[in-house]
């Protein structure tokens, strides 16, 4: 564990928990993506099988485990508690223009030929796509609520630094993953535009 | 090369 991880991981728990609160305080998921959270649930159960085959530390199986949790807890407030507010006009995204490439990929670039290896490629594939219907739904409505551009940032920030973990373990522990680095690169770059409205202008309210 | 056991990352 490093400095760079930890402040990934927080960013990351923070977006989770932003999101959450927001839409059980305005008890409304407008503006948000059910796309992107269905992805989000799909790119963790995928990820977090090794929680029964592999402990690795409390932290990592605690994380994994609210990371679960809050994917599918968000999933339940969009789809069934507040429905009513979900915008289906402005969420339509196709979602298995992602999931189909990122399935073919992982199935001819992976580290191991085996189940949840491939799962586990096949998740790190898929998050680096899984905001596309979330920003799309942002350029489509043409502005967000504060509190989702917040969610936003704090979603993107997460791989950015996850970015500088990767170096930082790659001169500490010349350790590196060349699949989870191309797709943390790919996922932070289609963040960059939004940043740059967020840092310049904050994009609510437009 | 990396493999299952290496993957302490989140």
């Amino acid at each position: 564990m490093n400095v760079f991880r930890l402040l990934g991981d927080i960013s990351h728990l923070l977006a989770i928990i932003i999101l959450l609160l927001k839409i059980w305080k305005t008890r409304s998921c407008a503006g948000i993506s059910g796309r992107s959270q269905v992805l989000f649930a799909v790119v963790y159960t995928a990820r977090y099988l090794d929680l029964f085959t592999s402990y690795i530390s409390a932290y990592n199986s605690i994380m994994k485990l609210v990371f679960l949790a809050a994917s599918y807890g968000t999933i339940y407030l969009m789809f069934i508690k507040f429905k009513a507010s979900y915008d289906h006009n402005h969420d339509t995204f196709r979602i298995e223009f992602l999931i189909l490439p990122c399935v073919l990929l992982s199935l001819l670039i992976n580290h191991e030929f085996s189940p949840l290896e491939i799962l586990w490629t096949f998740s790190i594939y898929l998050e680096s796509v899984a905001i596309l219907p979330q920003l799309f739904m942002v350029s489509k409505t043409g502005e967000a609520e504060s509190i989702t551009s917040h969610y936003l940032f704090a979603l993107g920030s997460y791989r950015a630094l996850y970015i500088l973990n990767w170096i930082y373990r790659y001169y500490a522990e010349s350790h590196y993953d060349v699949i989870a680095i191309v797709a943390g690169i790919v996922q932070t770059v289609l963040y960059c535009d939004f940043f740059y409205l967020y840092i310049t202008k904050g994009i609510y309210g437009q | 090369d990396v493999n299952l056991d290496d993957k302490d990352e989140l």
